[in-house]
């Protein structure tokens, strides 16, 4: 038996239309510590992983490990269906074909139930190193969005070049070329989600796709910050930290010169 | 001209 509930249903909402552009189908690990999921997008350029703690549902238990291949777009018009406040609780059986999801308004006065059918969906499970990378930069999160979307107006590929003084953001295309640079925060400037933080070991200059960055932005909603981790010739690694439960982290191979 | 790389080039199937 495995039984999920989130006071927040719409947090689940956000973490389905961060996803469901990126990739179709995927399956979703649910054991005692939590769900999980990682996936490819359809040309395998990049990985999205999503990582949910037991302790961040309002009530959570998984009597046995069970793996729940969903077609997201296909919940993601189910989870339509429920209330921005409504209580999302998610369920399945041991050896499950389908997924239970219930709504319930926060008054009590509507109760919902879908069921949706799962598939078998064979997938390659990719080792991510745990790496030391040589940058990271926190930022905030509206911040890139802006900067993803104003780039890839220009041109397809976007060249981060991260220093200490700060992060640049660069495109060239047939109309011309831009450059967005955001500048470390110094200790004084206002809140912590709007600070601009970088900590590097060596500057890196990578190469990427812009139009994959921008699926990304689409887990915007999910909290105010983004981290952006790289190294030399590895993908970087976008990180939005969900607030008290977990992260949806995307990982982008690089362009290389030819 | 730059080319894009697949993921898998960097991770490993596990």
């Amino acid at each position: 038996m495995f039984e999920a509930r989130l006071t927040e249903g719409s947090l689940l909402k956000k973490i389905i239309e961060a996803i469901k552009d990126l990739v179709q189908e995927a399956n979703v690990d649910c054991s005692e510590e939590g769900l999980t999921m990682q996936a490819m997008d359809a040309s395998h350029v990049s990985l999205c992983s999503l990582n949910m703690r037991h302790g961040g549902f309002d009530h959570y238990r998984c009597d046995r490990s069970i793996s729940l291949g969903l077609n997201l777009a296909n919940l993601g018009k189910i989870l339509k269906c429920a209330g921005n406040d409504d209580v999302v609780t998610l369920k399945a059986e041991d050896e499950p074909d389908t997924l239970t999801l219930m709504f319930e308004s926060p008054n009590q006065e509507r109760i919902s139930d879908f069921e949706l059918k799962l598939m078998d969906i064979e997938t390659e499970h990719l080792g991510i190193p745990n790496e030391e990378y040589k940058c990271t930069i926190s930022m905030p999160s509206g911040e890139f969005q802006r900067i993803v979307r104003d780039l890839a107006v220009i041109g397809e590929t976007c060249i981060i070049t991260c220093t200490k003084e700060g992060v640049k953001f660069s495109v060239s295309g047939d109309l011309g070329n831009g450059n967005v640079t955001v500048r470390q925060s110094s200790a004084a400037d206002g809140d912590e989600k709007d600070q601009v933080k970088i900590q590097m070991e060596e500057p890196v200059t990578l190469n990427f796709a812009l139009r994959y960055l921008g699926f990304f932005t689409k887990a915007t909603p999910l909290g105010s910050t983004v981290k952006l981790h790289m190294s030399p010739d590895v993908p970087i690694v976008v990180e939005y930290p969900i607030d008290g439960i977990g992260s949806i982290s995307y990982f982008l191979a690089p362009k290389i010169d030819e | 001209m730059s080319s894009q790389t697949s993921i898998s080039r960097y991770f490993r199937s596990k």
